[in-house]
């Protein structure tokens, strides 16, 4: 449903901050490719 | 017509309404008129959302990250991370409103992620556990926020001037004026109003709102307004604005005055009924009667388009085990299509000229939803698909007796998903408090 609506999911790096510092994680966000 | 005698409310609660039902909420994918309705196909149960931590006693706004667990139209149960399989502090959300965001959120905004207060002694390292939690996970996308607050620009303004469908004439239109605008409704006041309260409300890609001229354009009736001259600030709606219909060619086999067919019937929408082409406009316009039920002046005739969904070959019912209801006073029942043919000295239009395509439009027979009463088209309430003929859906408005179901098509801009008037601020009726 994603393709057909002109998104694809792709790897993203995400940055995560706590009260004990920050990191990043991989994560799958959908970008609109229209 | 019958109409319902309702009180709206402000606060219906569909998360308590869905999980006490165990129900299912039509996904916004089955919606391509609203907002996100081209671009919902991502959002699914799994995403993970940064969310406002309302477990804490910090005095400051913080957060934390929650899962989707179940999706029912535009809201989503929600679970905090570190609750496992513990649904005791589940919450419900709109996904649109501005206080869900993507996971990365926080961060660019400077703001900490705080674990809920009744896990904090659960893990030592919150770290570690996110780290492991969402790595590999989905989140929204980036550009949630401003994708919702782009689909939520409508076109149409106030002052506007269309011409609109008369609801106490069907077979005419009249000038209106857009007063209001909420996620794409318009309430439409009709341009002779004294006092503002003769209004009509529809979607701004309703088949019954057309740009100014289009009647005198295909040769529709027409009332004619007193008012002169146009008030400071209206203007005519740009006529791409409205919606498109489908080119037909009219110039070879095509319907022709006196042919029959089935049609949803304007002022009962539950019923499909035998009818006949009355007149043939341009442009693939037709008015249709209602057999048995017409004003000798053809007032109520009904203008719809060749394409519409409402409208069906002879036999459709029959074949589809739907209830066609005979021509009123006519006797001879059960009705047969080919005696009253006969006996009328009529054919039946051909089967060629009708919509036939059929979308994939991912309706399911019990989804719920949101849906204009289209007998009352104020006001928006809670209802259920109870059947799918094709295109065709049957609205069902919960809490209220069949005989005020109607039937929509599944490209209808009169059907929401759930969670679609909270994002408009509009009141959502319950219909029945006992239910």
């Amino acid at each position: 449903a994603a393709e057909a609506s002109g998104r694809k999911w792709e790897q993203k790096q995400v940055q995560i901050k706590t009260l004990e510092g920050e990191f990043s994680v991989t994560m799958w966000a959908s970008d609109d490719k229209k | 017509a019958k109409s319902k005698s309702v009180v709206p409310v402000e606060g219906f609660d569909w998360g308590q309404y869905i999980c006490s039902n165990n129900l299912v909420g039509a996904p916004v994918s089955c919606f391509k008129h609203v907002p996100m309705g081209m671009c919902w196909g991502d959002i699914a149960e799994g995403v993970r959302v940064e969310v406002l931590n309302s477990d804490t006693n910090l005095s400051t706004k913080v957060y934390w990250v929650a899962g989707i667990v179940k999706l029912a139209g535009f809201k989503a149960l929600l679970r905090y991370e570190g609750f496992d399989n513990d649904s005791s502090k589940d919450f419900w959300r709109n996904l649109c409103i501005p206080e869900i965001h993507p996971v990365g959120w926080c961060a660019s905004s400077g703001k900490p992620l705080v674990p809920p207060k009744s896990i904090h002694h659960k893990y030592s390292n919150w770290k570690a556990f996110l780290v492991k939690r969402l790595t590999g996970a989905k989140t929204l996308p980036p550009d949630f926020a401003t994708k919702v607050q782009e689909n939520m620009q409508y076109p149409f303004k106030k002052l506007m001037r269309v011409e609109v469908v008369d609801k106490t004439h069907l077979c005419r239109t009249r000038v209106a004026l857009v007063e209001q605008v909420f996620g794409g409704r318009l309430r439409l006041v009709y341009e002779e109003s004294q006092d503002g309260t003769d209004d009509f409300w529809c979607h701004m890609y309703s088949p019954l709102i057309h740009s100014i001229g289009w009647s005198r354009s295909i040769g529709h009736r027409f009332k004619r307004s007193e008012v002169t001259k146009k008030m400071e600030g209206q203007m005519d709606a740009p006529s791409q604005l409205f919606l498109k219909v489908k080119d037909v060619d009219q110039s070879g086999d095509w319907f022709k005055d006196g042919m029959k067919l089935e049609a949803i019937d304007p002022l009962n929408l539950s019923a499909i009924c035998v009818a006949t082409v009355r007149k043939v406009l341009a442009d693939g316009y037709l008015m249709i009667g209602i057999d048995g039920s017409e004003a000798a002046d053809g007032s109520d005739w009904f203008c719809y388009h060749s394409a519409s969904p409402s409208i069906f070959p002879v036999g459709f019912c029959e074949i589809n085990s739907i209830e066609l209801t005979p021509p009123r006073g006519y006797t001879k029942l059960p009705f047969k299509w080919f005696d009253y043919l006969r006996e009328m000295g009529s054919i039946a239009a051909p089967v060629k000229l009708f919509n036939k395509e059929v979308p994939n439009h991912g309706f399911r027979v019990g989804m719920k939803l949101e849906a204009v009463d289209l007998m009352e088209p104020r006001l928006v309430c809670v209802a259920t698909v109870t059947r799918i003929v094709h295109r065709l859906l049957r609205i069902h408005f919960d809490g209220w007796e069949d005989e005020y179901d109607q039937w929509v098509d599944c490209e209808s801009a009169d059907l929401y998903p759930v969670g679609w008037c909270q994002l408009t601020a509009q009141k959502i009726l319950i219909l029945e408090a006992s239910n």
